[in-house]
């Protein structure tokens, strides 16, 4: 499986719909300070599933939600959806289940949305799903909960000042 | 569960030894089970010694140096249970220009296994890219994205001169 | 003792506003005293509002902008409360060129009421030094100095290629 | 006051004697990753008398100690001194008073002395001291005992991070 494009609208400073398509190799993101470079990271943590608004910044979930600004009105919701290219089949978990059988779709379409008011929704190509639905679709693919394969802003030095049994957890969750 | 984390830590900890002697050519660096003798509570000591010195406290040695040494021990999970794609959001704001040519080599090697997503502020960073996104923040606090595919090596070093951050 | 410190934040707080605004052209920030009525236990609020953005809580702002954020506190407090020197170690780390020309313009700004140490790998840093001290490791693991002053213009960029990072 | 210079004999990674002149302007250090630049901001925290191991990296204060190399032999001791130009008579507290007046130096030079047992030295202008001699001496000068003026390399992010309870104690220090 190969990441296609990661869409973002209403999410933290991604107020109008955009997308990102993402090729095979190496992409690059650069900008100035506070640009909206982790946001990006951010939006691809949060879509796969995080559970933590910390991992994300937030005090609050809800926090993603498009705060507006002097000259912008803030956002009713945050919705930002990756587009997998499935052509290997290796997304066939139970987490398609519900929507047919995973071997069948080429391209799975993973969303998530939040409300100002903290209610959120998961979608699997389309249709509602849960979020364990989700976890089970990527569980399969070496994408744990905790997603130790994003490597957040300050994550480096929390890795290295963690006590030695909480730095077991990155490789409890990849194995 | 025990088994798997066995499995999974011997898998890292020999990774992270090949790794560490990447980023840090004649140094020596091994992972270490310790403070308990279950698999389940045991936690994971990281002992480095850079080249040419003697080895010490992880407290000790220099920011770069543990940037360094912390990158090596997540690459060695990422070479240990590869994943799909990987995404490092600035992890080379601590390192000089030698070293952060060692981790972009680590980084290059990868590429053909899995995508991977680079968050930087540094200009040789960025010569590494395939494709290169520009991020603005606009007037209204929005940001705006520009997309460069970098394939053209003659397009690519005329556009890393306007992107650099 | 609440007198002393009252008036101490009284005046870091007002430089603090000053400063930020030196650093975030047409932002707005502020400290505030919170969490106890007793000015022996309150604790200090940071409050940053970037320009063009919302006030927002601090952990949303982006790496650069709470570097930029709390340089400005610590600045404040240099002003409020001068000293003869001030040791700064890899402070500009996370800062873009932009970001990184205008907290070269507070530190000198110092110059000349107090003596200032700048540890850095960024090039653009090495420009205000007066006198710049290059710092390599010999093969035996012992540190080596070798300084340069730099008061002599032509000498100086010859020497700030040679010893970037 | 301003500072002369820094010498350094057997402290971390500077096993030879090593002096540093400092300039009245800005001094600005530069070298690859692990040359030894935060090793010069440790010494000067130390010598200025630092009670906390963890301020200069270490588990203990003896960790400050040149610890050998490969090629190397270990340093017995490690040695700090700085000098002090005080022709502006700035520096007069009680803490010279043990050393005679004050005023009457024009140049005052504290340094610091630690063998590998851990057993610690102090000097003013050449006369054995107590720690609390040293700190008086500096307490005038703004220069408070956890050194605020002295940003270390993980500082930013510690006074970030901190707890609202804790940020006031950098006011405190420079009060
Ligand atoms: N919910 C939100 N609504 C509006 N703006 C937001 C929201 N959450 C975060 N932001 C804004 O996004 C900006 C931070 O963006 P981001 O962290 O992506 O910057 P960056 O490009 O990574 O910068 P740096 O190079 O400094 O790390 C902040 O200025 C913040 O105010
Ligand atoms: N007691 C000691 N004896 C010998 N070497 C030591 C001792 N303490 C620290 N060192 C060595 O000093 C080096 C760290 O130096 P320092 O932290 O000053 O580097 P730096 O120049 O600041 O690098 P960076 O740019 O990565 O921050 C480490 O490699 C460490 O092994
Ligand atoms: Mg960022
Ligand atoms: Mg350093």
């Amino acid at each position: 499986m190969f990441l296609r494009s990661l869409s973002m609208r209403g999410f933290k400073s991604f107020a109008d719909r955009t997308v990102l398509e993402v090729e095979p190799g190496i992409t690059v993101i650069v900008g100035p300070n506070g640009s909206g470079k982790s946001n990006v990271v951010d939006a691809l943590s949060w879509v796969l599933g995080t559970n933590s608004a910390k991992k994300v910044r937030g005090g609050a979930m809800s926090d993603v939600v498009f705060a507006g600004s002097p000259t912008r009105n803030r956002s009713n919701r945050a919705h930002v959806e990756i587009v997998i290219d499935n052509t290997d089949g290796y997304l066939s978990g139970a987490g398609l289940a519900t929507a047919d059988s995973a071997g069948a779709f080429s391209e799975v379409r993973v969303a998530r949305t939040i409300q100002t008011d903290g209610e959120a929704t998961y979608q699997i190509n389309g249709e509602d799903v849960r979020a364990l639905d989700v976890q089970e679709l990527l569980s399969d693919t070496g994408l744990g909960r905790e997603l130790h394969t994003i490597v957040g802003q300050g994550q480096l030095d929390e890795i290295l000042n963690a006590k030695p049994e909480e730095r077991r957890r990155y490789i409890e969750e990849a194995a | 569960i025990r088994a798997v984390f066995k499995a999974a830590f011997d898998d890292v900890a020999r990774e992270f030894e090949l790794t560490f002697e990447t980023v840090f050519p004649g140094g020596h660096g091994r992972l270490v089970l310790t403070g308990s003798d279950d698999l389940l509570t045991a936690g994971i000591e990281v002992e480095a010694r850079p080249p040419g010195k003697k080895v010490t406290r992880l407290s000790l040695l220099s920011g770069g140096e543990r940037s360094l040494t912390v990158l090596a021990f997540v690459f060695a999970i990422f070479r240990a249970r590869p994943s799909p794609f990987y995404v490092l959001d600035e992890v080379d704001a601590a390192l000089d220009d030698v070293n952060l040519q060692r981790l972009l080599k680590v980084i290059r090697s990868f590429r053909g296994h899995a995508q991977i997503i680079l968050v930087t502020h540094q200009k040789r960073s960025m010569e590494i890219a395939d494709v290169l996104y520009g991020i603005t923040m606009g007037p209204d606090a929005v940001t705006k994205v520009v997309a460069e595919r970098l394939r053209d090596q003659a397009a690519k070093s005329q556009q890393l001169e306007e992107r650099a951050s």
